[in-house]
Parts: C-alpha cells; structure tokens; sequence
C-alpha cells in the first residue's frame, strides 16, 4: 500500500482519519506487543494527526511512543 | 476505580470509536 498522507486524510471525516491511521499503525504496534496492540493503538490514536502521520515513517519515533504507552497503561492497571 | 474502560482498543477495520465526543 502507498503511505498515508496529509492529503489523503485531509479528504475524510476526523474519525475516520483516525480510523484510516489506526489501520495502518495497528499492524506496526501488534508486532511489537501482539496482547496489547489494540489498547496501545487507541492511546496513541490520542495523539495529533501529524505526529502520527511522522510515527508511522519513523520506527524510532513509534517505538518511543509505544514504550510511553507501555508504561502509562502499565501505571494505570497497577 | 470507573475508569476500566481506558484506554479505548482499536480492532483493525472495526468503526474506531475513541473520538465519539468529537
């Protein structure tokens, strides 16, 4: 598939620009951490829509943020 | 707590429903 752009999502409906970046940072995420991709996708689908936009070009960038989540989602089920 | 239902889980192709409020 061609890499989602701004202009792509600029087309759509908010939620189903998170929708579209989800689909395509689900699959990124699940092969970090298969139990909790699902939860960890809905947190970072939190964040703005350029800076998922960037995460999903730069695995440094989604691996910190995913490690961010880790810890939070951790936090809270503690 | 009330808060199990945080985060809300993404399931590839299902409607994302995280930004109803929106």
């Amino acid at each position: 598939r061609e890499p989602l752009s701004a202009s792509m999502l600029a087309s759509a409906l908010p939620h189903v620009q998170k929708q579209m970046i989800g689909d395509r940072l689900y699959p990124l995420i699940y092969a970090l951490h298969s139990e909790l991709a699902g939860k960890i996708t809905g947190m970072l689908l939190e964040i703005d829509n350029s800076e998922l936009l960037h995460m999903l070009e730069s695995p440094e960038s989604l691996n910190a943020k995913v490690e961010e989540a880790l810890i939070m989602l951790q936090a809270h089920q503690a | 707590g009330s808060s199990v239902n945080w985060p809300p889980e993404f399931h590839p192709g299902v409607p994302w429903k995280g930004l109803q409020s929106i």
